[in-house]
């Protein structure tokens, strides 16, 4: 994995290679679990990162959105980032010492394929839609978190379609049901691009989450620490107050499991290139979030809960 | 294999709400095939859509009626799409060091 070049965006096959070689180059360490299989039965792959039984987790997703190619390319890199620092970095070292990390990068395989193969501006799932010619449901709107309320719609041929009733899609319920059997997963962050934000709960209302206070104050760290490389710029609030109302999101139902240190983040551009970053932003793009994300695992490894 | 020539991104700028529920009325309108990168939510934040070559016109037109402002963001989608298949088959051919 050292010869992978993480500096240009990969096709699905070539990632899963580099899913199944860091396994390969770390036994006891570095493990793959498949939570499920997508709509057009690909294997839903998580990397776990452990070195010790029975810990609580901390969850990292990107791709669920299949044309964001940043966040499959940033979640490559942060892989291989654990693999190299566990023992070097002090920080990570100590989070590992009482987390395990679990690690989704293709967390849509069906529409990442299908954005090499035949549209590359794809977002959502593959499934049929009955009754509809259009295809696919958007997976951050298809959880059960205000379902169907506003902020989605009940259209398929929307790009925000929620699909037609809670956890419909395959990606989707694959995470659910590995959160609720896991039971222990303490921070969940959700990965995405552009806009570069940084969002906590609630989307579906806009009455603040109980712990909105201290999630903005965890934010508001990581995107300093973020800044501190490169300087780019993030704004950061409750998805509802930051952006729009979105119902059905996926840390609107991680944080009502509990799971109260739950973040998305809407990685670079802020509207240049938007999905279609250069993959010689990929690397920056890689480095700067990895900080905020050690800022988040951070406080959740001091703020045991 | 879907391809996107003549397809432009426009980075719209609303100035106020009447000019954001405009832009959701267009947003409705399933026949043009818009592609909102970014929703028209408020006029504090951009609006980013992908247009169709054949709705163009219409779309440019109807923004100019309505006087709201907009830039080009991507000229041509898929120049910027072939530029990155370029560079992802000249960096994986390129051995690695």
């Amino acid at each position: 994995s050292d010869d992978y070049n993480y500096a240009i965006y990969h096709t699905l096959n070539e990632i899963n290679s580099f899913i199944d070689m860091l396994v390969q180059e770390n036994p006891g360490f570095v493990s793959k679990i498949v939570i499920g299989k997508s709509y057009e039965g690909r294997p839903l792959n998580v990397l776990k990162f452990s070195t010790g039984a029975n810990r609580p987790g901390l969850w990292i997703d990107t791709g669920i959105h299949s044309r964001e190619w940043v966040t499959q390319a940033s979640g490559t890199w942060f892989a291989k980032k654990i693999v190299t620092d566990y023992g070097r970095d002090t920080e990570l070292t100590s989070i590992l010492k009482n987390y395990d990390i679990f690690l989704e990068i293709v967390t849509n395989p069906d529409g990442f394929q299908f954005t090499h193969t035949s549209n590359r501006m794809w977002r959502k799932t593959r499934k049929p839609n009955s009754g509809s010619s259009c295809i696919g449901v958007d997976p951050n709107r298809n959880w059960d978190a205000g379902f169907g309320g506003p902020g989605a719609s009940s259209s398929p041929c929307s790009e925000t379609y929620r699909g037609p009733y809670a956890h419909s899609e395959s990606e989707v319920k694959a995470i659910v049901d590995f959160v609720k059997s896991h039971g222990r997963i303490k921070a969940f962050v959700s990965i995405h691009s552009y806009s570069q934000m940084l969002l906590y709960p609630y989307g579906y209302t806009s009455t603040p989450c109980k712990d909105n206070a201290e999630l903005h104050e965890v934010a508001g760290k990581a995107i300093t620490a973020l800044k501190s490389l490169y300087n780019t710029q993030y704004s950061y609030g409750s998805i509802i107050t930051t952006i729009y109302q979105a119902s059905g999101g996926t840390i609107d139902w991680t944080y009502n499991q509990g799971i109260k240190y739950s973040f998305t983040f809407e990685l670079r551009d802020t509207g240049r290139y938007g999905f279609i970053l250069p993959a010689s932003q990929i690397l920056p793009t890689a480095q700067e979030t990895w900080l905020a994300l050690m800022a988040i695992m951070k406080h959740a490894n001091n703020n045991p809960y | 294999k879907e391809t996107f020539e003549g397809q432009q991104v426009l980075r719209i700028t609303a100035v106020n709400e009447a000019q954001i529920n405009l832009l959701k009325e267009l947003s409705a309108n399933e026949d043009l095939g818009l592609d909102f990168w970014m929703e028209p939510v408020d006029e504090s934040l951009p609006v980013d859509v992908r247009v169709p070559f054949h709705s163009l016109q219409a779309v440019r037109a109807f923004l100019g009626y309505h006087e709201i402002h907009y830039e080009i963001m991507i000229q041509d989608l898929q120049d910027l799409l072939d530029e990155e298949q370029r560079e992802m088959m000249k960096l994986k051919a390129q051995p690695r060091s």
